[in-house]
């Protein structure tokens, strides 16, 4: 919360769009900033009406380095824009570094990104711990499609100007903290000797001799990933981490996606009635990649490309009785399935579960 | 693990902290630029501030994922001294 506590008088508030930059068309200058402000609105009583010919609250305009308000930019890049608290004159006002790369997409900096974030000040936010909120003050990309307010945000803002008026209240995202033991995952895999722990549009990255686990954005190395992800694993000979979501696969080779993706996942070899992978890993040893989906499992042949015969098989006849799998992967020759907030540890060799863990044992809680 | 650039020198270091700590946890300009001062000097107390607020291991000195946090693109906070 910003000093004092300052706030909007009312709750329905005007804003005015002084001038454009250059490098975007009008109408998606116009959009990106309607779309951030209906992110507030969304979850709040308050409402935008957009003034042409007079003052608003909210005066949006884009500036270069010194624009007589004591606080100049700095070119490319380092500060992308400020935003008043709420007030008279200059209060409320949002100003736009007119020398960022601004864009509509994940190139640049996305207008709608910056937008929504400075509009948090204009209504009297500061900036948050939260790495995960809209308020955390360094930059992130998410697509635009597919942003959701994260609740910190939705929790501060609710509590200036209360709940919005529709029937259900909305919700939004919570960061994942690695040592919170209701932590599970969506998918795991290793990449190139990390283990990369996905998780909403969260990936948590732990070096096996580093102590501390890094919290990222799927988007911050992969922006035209999806979030969501629900299966992964690391095919160590062609150094590629294959990715799931629903019926299709990437392929991500270091930073890049691989061109011609995503593909459906069907030209694995699964069958049409398959519509979602839950867990995968690769045994690095044999060539075999395995897929966990509901109650059974395929195995696919890495070097002839193709599914093995006799599968499906049953997971528990195999695996034991881990019921359904979220995550997987194989080090050290153990195979770790994850289910919850409870992690397996099975002895490939020995075809039997060896050790019972906590999921987040890897992150030295 | 990232390589640790070569010996940045102590004067580029400083500036880089010094800006960011002036530009967003009002750093006064006037303030003892010591960075290896042992009684706290206020740009050690602002940068523990400032890595503190980021989630940072609290060092008070510009290590290098400070460094790096310091050089990303982020929002603006506007002097609005005046103002008020």
């Amino acid at each position: 919360f910003t000093a004092g506590n300052p706030k909007w008088k009312t709750n329905n508030l005007t804003y005015r769009i002084l001038n454009y930059t250059p490098k975007m068309r009008q109408a998606d200058v116009d959009e990106a900033i309607q779309k951030a402000l209906s992110v507030w609105s969304n979850v709040t009583p308050l409402t935008f009406r957009k003034v042409e010919d007079k003052e608003a609250d909210i005066m949006i305009s884009f500036a270069y380095r010194d624009h007589q308000d004591n606080s100049p930019f700095d070119g490319p890049n380092g500060q992308l824009a400020h935003a008043f608290q709420p007030g008279e004159g200059i209060g409320g006002d949002v100003h736009l570094d007119e020398e960022e790369a601004w864009t509509k997409d994940g190139k640049g900096y996305n207008l709608f990104i910056v937008m929504a974030h400075e509009l948090g000040h204009s209504l009297g936010l500061s900036h948050s711990t939260d790495p995960g909120a809209l308020m955390y003050p360094a930059y992130s990309y998410t697509d635009p499609n597919e942003f959701l307010l994260p609740q910190d945000d939705i929790d501060g803002i609710q509590a200036i100007y209360g709940q919005s008026n529709a029937a259900v209240q909305p919700t939004g995202p919570v960061t994942p903290q690695a040592c919170d033991p209701n932590l599970t995952f969506d998918a795991i895999t290793i990449l190139r000797g990390e283990i990369i722990f996905f998780k909403g549009r969260y990936m948590l990255r732990k070096h096996p001799s580093r102590a501390e686990t890094e919290l990222n954005f799927i988007s911050l190395f992969w922006p035209k990933l999806p979030s969501g992800i629900q299966a992964a694993y690391e095919n160590v000979e062609k150094d590629e981490v294959l990715v799931f979501k629903e019926d299709k696969y990437w392929v991500i080779r270091g930073y890049d996606i691989a061109p011609r993706y995503p593909k459906p996942i069907y030209h694995l070899g699964l069958p049409k009635t398959v519509k979602r992978i839950n867990a995968a890993y690769n045994d690095e040893n044999t060539g075999k990649t395995y897929f966990f989906t509901a109650d059974r499992y395929w195995r696919y042949d890495e070097n002839k490309k193709s599914m093995d015969h006799g599968y499906p098989r049953k997971i528990v006849s195999d695996f034991g009785k881990i019921g359904r799998i979220d995550a997987a992967f194989q080090k050290d020759g153990y195979i770790y399935f994850f289910h919850g907030t409870t992690q397996f540890q099975f002895d490939p060799r020995a075809k039997r579960i060896v050790r019972q863990m906590k999921s987040i044992s890897w992150f030295n809680c | 693990f990232p390589v640790p650039p070569e010996a940045e020198d102590e004067g580029k270091t400083l500036q880089i902290v010094e800006t960011y700590l002036q530009n967003f946890y009002n750093l006064q300009r006037d303030h003892q630029p010591h960075l290896r001062n042992k009684s706290e000097s206020p740009l050690t107390a602002k940068l523990k501030e400032m890595q503190a607020f980021l989630g940072l291991e609290v060092t008070g000195k510009p290590d290098l994922d400070t460094l790096e946090m310091m050089k990303k693109p982020r929002c603006g906070v506007p002097n609005i001294e005046q103002y008020i």
